[in-house]
């Protein structure tokens, strides 16, 4: 018996928002300290990792391990459904073929009930090692978030450089070029402005704009994203949650 | 241009 109640459901709502648009079917494995889902998009280029830890729950019991294998699409009608600030209670059986998701309103004693169908889904699981990246950054997730948006207009990839004491976007397409460049600094007042900066070796890499799109949409679950980047391995964009995260490796682009 | 890596160069399937 899964029984996973969010204090408010717009928690939930934003985890999923964050990555419906570049996969569909995933499979939520519940265990007993919490939930955790990983899925692959089309392509093959752009890994998802979540981690909801029971702490993020006002209550969490999940008695065996089960999996909910849902189509986003449809979990997210169901989510719109609900009001931000009433609680979401998940509610599963031991063996399910459907969940239940109760909103609640307490303040005017209204309670809304929806059951989705789950589904079977035969999906790959990637073995992801523990890394020693070259480089990383914490920023807020609003600046890394306007800057991909602004330099993806003007082509499909994107650079990211890293050097002492440097960070810098750069973008050149058929319209024109652009860059960005942002320094590290320590902001006293608000620390969640801070740029952070880690370098053991500087780095040079490019990515598709439109993963990066995908990835940015995971900025309303966070203020800071953590940048990690090496050479040898995809880059990890990731958005921390008060207990658990959303991770998005990327694949990198390579001259042939 | 550069080409687009995949993630399956970088990970193995469990």
């Amino acid at each position: 018996m899964l029984e996973a109640k969010f204090e408010q459901a717009s928690l939930f709502k934003r985890i999923i928002d964050g990555f419906k648009d570049c996969v569909q079917l995933v499979n939520f494995q519940c265990k007993e300290d919490g939930i955790i889902a990983q899925a692959v998009d089309d392509s093959r280029v752009l890994l998802v990792s979540l981690e909801i830890g029971k702490d993020a729950f006002q209550e969490f019991r999940c008695d065996h391990p089960i999996t909910l294998g849902m189509d986003l699409n449809s979990l997210s009608k169901i989510l719109r459904c609900g009001n931000n600030t009433d609680s979401l209670t998940l509610i599963a059986d031991d063996t399910p073929d459907s969940l239940l998701l109760l909103f609640e309103d307490t303040k005017r004693e209204r309670i809304s009930e929806y059951s989705l169908k789950l589904m079977d889904i035969d999906a790959d699981f990637l073995k992801i090692e523990e890394l020693q990246y070259d480089t990383t950054i914490m920023m807020p997730s609003a600046d890394f978030s306007k800057t991909v948006r602004d330099l993806s207009q003007l082509s499909d990839s994107l650079n990211i450089l890293v050097t002492k004491e440097t960070i810098k976007f750069v973008t050149d397409g058929d319209i024109g070029s652009g860059s960005v460049i942002m320094k590290p600094f320590i902001d006293m007042e608000n620390p969640d402005e801070s740029i952070k900066l880690e370098m053991e070796q500087p780095v040079d890499l490019t990515f598709g704009s439109k993963y990066l799109l995908d990835i940015v949409k995971g900025s309303a679950l966070s203020n800071k994203i953590g940048i990690r980047l090496s050479s040898e391995a995809p880059a990890l964009f990731q958005f921390d949650l008060t207990s658990g995260f959303l991770q998005f490796f990327l694949a990198p682009k390579f001259s042939d | 241009n550069k080409d687009q890596t995949k993630l399956i160069q970088y990970y193995v399937k469990v």
